[in-house]
């Protein structure tokens, strides 16, 4: 599968939108101190599933809805949809295109979609079950926690190895 | 799955030290079950020796060379099941810039199967992107992105880091 | 005991607020005691805004604003008890060149009455030094020092950090 | 007080001598990934009394003696000195300049000086008691530990604001 774009409306520092177009290779993502980076990759790893607050650098994850500045209100909800290629197939599902969205309103309540169809939280971690793909392999290493594998315990890497296998 | 598991233990092994010796151009690493009886409950050991230097538990090991052996151990695992895509967030924050030039050469092996995101301050690695996308905050607190046009398109000038035999 | 730590804290308190915003440029920061009954045994909560955002706890600040908040506050602890000498091994990492540069004007501040020795790999955190060691492996695995010359002695270059009212 | 210089033999990869001085402001140390520049700085804060291995980086304390590289033996034991100017009394000694110094041999045997007096670990501790000068201080922040100050628990940054009162 390829992953091709992702827009979020509401994410964090993203107040408006943030579309990102991924093409074949390598993409860079650059920028200042504090100018949302690495919110761009929490907006993945939370589509994907991501259930704890702490790993998404937030104290609740209602804190993922943009909070408002000196000039600007904060917003009431915030929606991410990334959309994957699916032409070879890795992903269960009979179609070429899939676009997986996850909304968050202020008060708390979830919403989850497959190419539009309202599902739960466990049928999108299932779908990308065995890909290689979601939150606890190691293709989202987050900013300062490059060598978690080397401080991981012994038998923790041993897990991941048996997860590759 | 005790077969299955020593196998994919023995691939990522010898990817392991294959790919620690491009990335510290010499040296080797190793992996190690710690309980051969029980092997799906055993722990998994890391030993490695940058070039010159005596074999040795990764303890003693500075800030970018445990960077570094991180990276390469990813790489084994990514190279035994390829994630479709892979999203490093400043990776390279304790390489020298020696060493960031070595990773990024690196990546130009990986991307033919793997798509990756990377978030970077350094312009080394940017040197290997094809694609860069700038986050910025043109109003406090509210991010942007735009695609930003290479002056350079360096990527045909990093050439592939090469195999030590 | 309770008298000497209450004004203690409000010293550091004040000098946080001043040097966070010396070294953001502006926007505040706050330490607060969590057990106004029992200070002695209380824990100290963190809250700080960058330049036009929001007053928040800070977990969700990048990884170079959280090392800018703590070298705001180890700063301001170091001017109510100034150790005689400070070690500092790459505090600089997660920080863009701007922010790099103003790190090392706030430390023209302190030199008078701190020594500084500081591990880098940033020419704009050299710029600030009165003197440099460089380390290096002529021979694999066994360190020398050198003492190098400036070409720049750019110290006098760097303008302090100003105060932000 | 001020630090006058560190001298060392045998100490982790400063497998013969290492000699630095340290003047008034700001002393930069330098040099590509691994070099030796964050054992440098493990070497104060041995002599200042660390006991954890952990907190320098080895497995057990033997390992902090130069152990041989592929074209050099192991040597059998490691020292480090270090030198204060004690003009201003800050020490509890009536010396100008204080030496302290520690010894380790392969044994696991250990000796420690003041001014060439051997003396117990505990008399060095005591020695650097309420001078903002030691291993429990703010004033040696290790390589990846800039933020252990905002990651503290809220109780801990208590007893660092009470240490400074
Ligand atoms: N819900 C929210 N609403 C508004 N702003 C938010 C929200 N959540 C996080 N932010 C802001 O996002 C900023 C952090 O962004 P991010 O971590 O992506 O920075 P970065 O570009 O990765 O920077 P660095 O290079 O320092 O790692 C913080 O200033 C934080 O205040
Ligand atoms: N007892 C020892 N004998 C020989 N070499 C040692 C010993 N202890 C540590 N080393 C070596 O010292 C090196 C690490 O040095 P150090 O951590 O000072 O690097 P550094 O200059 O801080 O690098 P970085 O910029 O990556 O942080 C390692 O390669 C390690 O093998
Ligand atoms: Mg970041
Ligand atoms: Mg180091």
């Amino acid at each position: 599968m390829k992953l091709k774009r992702i827009s979020t409306s509401g994410f964090k520092s993203f107040a408006d939108r943030l579309n990102l177009e991924f093409g074949d290779g390598i993409t860079c993502i650059v920028g200042p101190n504090g100018c949302g980076k690495s919110n761009s990759s929490d907006a993945v790893r939370w589509v994907l599933g991501e259930q704890s607050p702490r790993a998404l650098r937030v104290n609740r994850m209602q804190d993922l809805i943009f909070s408002g500045t000196s000039d600007r209100k904060p917003e009431g909800m915030t929606e991410v949809r990334v959309v994957f290629d699916n032409e070879d197939g890795s992903l269960s599902l009979p179609f070429a295109e899939i676009e997986v969205s996850r909304r968050l309103y202020r008060s708390g309540e979830s919403e989850y979609f497959i190419n539009k169809e309202a599902v739960r939280l466990k049928d999108i971690t299932d779908l990308f079950a065995n890909t290689g793909v979601g939150t606890h392999s190691y293709s989202l290493l987050e900013q300062g926690r490059v060598d978690a594998i080397l401080k991981a315990k012994p038998n923790e890497r041993r897990e991941i190895f048996e997860e590759a296998s | 799955a005790r077969k299955q598991f020593l196998d994919t233990f023995e691939q990522i092994r010898q990817n392991f030290n294959r790919t620690f010796r491009r990335i510290f151009g010499g040296g080797r690493a190793d992996l190690m079950i710690l309980n051969e009886a029980n092997v799906l409950e055993s722990g998994v050991e890391i030993f490695a020796q940058p070039p010159g230097k005596k074999l040795q538990s990764i303890t003693p090991f500075s800030g970018g060379e445990k960077s570094m052996t991180a990276i390469a151990l990813l790489f084994a695992i990514y190279q035994v099941k390829a994630s479709p895509f892979c999203f490093l967030d400043e990776v390279d924050a304790a390489l020298d810039d020696a060493n960031v030039d070595r990773f990024a050469r690196l990546l130009l092996d990986f991307k033919h199967q793997t798509q990756f995101i990377i978030v970077t301050h350094n312009k080394h690695t940017m040197a290997a992107a094809d694609r860069l996308y700038g986050v910025t905050m043109d109003k406090p607190g509210v991010s942007t992105v735009v695609s930003m046009e290479f002056e350079h398109r360096s990527n045909y000038d990093l050439s592939p880091l090469p195999e030590v035999e």
